[in-house]
């Protein structure tokens, strides 16, 4: 049975950085 | 096991997720804190809140825009996803565009997911 780690449910949004 | 979606496997209910303590959950059994302290563990991850500002499913079938407002700087996000895409929002618990759907494909329960849903997002702790 595959386990799956947690943060793969959770989408990464990773703001831009202005500076 | 349900069909008919693309979306990973991991959100089809029943799913074995090990958050960062080793402790393993189904993927409908998760919690808000489960994900808050998975990242504080983690040495990389770090929790954002996410605001949907704006949810447009009008264009493209079965598939739709949401623009996220970012962590404390606010900064825009749009990402185009499947309406049965679930998003976990504080508090809350899963949510998504067409909620039918993933509940018919994914048999996820789901709630709908609406402008001013804050939901959880991830970035990296030190961009650099």
């Amino acid at each position: 049975v595959p386990v799956f780690p947690w943060h793969s449910l959770v989408p990464f949004l990773a703001p831009t950085q202005s500076d | 096991a349900p069909s008919g979606s693309s979306l990973p496997a991991y959100f089809i209910k029943g799913s074995i997720i090990q958050l960062a303590d080793g402790e393993l959950k189904h993927v409908e059994d998760l919690k808000t804190e489960d994900f808050i302290q998975s990242a504080e563990i983690s040495s990389e991850l770090k929790i954002d809140s996410s605001t949907v500002e704006r949810i447009d499913d009008s264009h493209t079938h079965n598939f739709a825009i949401v623009q996220f407002s970012v962590g404390e700087h606010r900064a825009q996000v749009s990402v185009e996803v499947q309406v049965e895409y679930p998003f976990f929002v504080f508090g809350q618990g899963w949510s998504s565009c067409c909620p039918d759907r993933t509940t018919q494909l994914l048999e996820l329960p789901c709630t709908k997911l609406s402008v001013g849903d804050v939901c959880i997002s991830l970035t990296l702790k030190n961009l650099r």
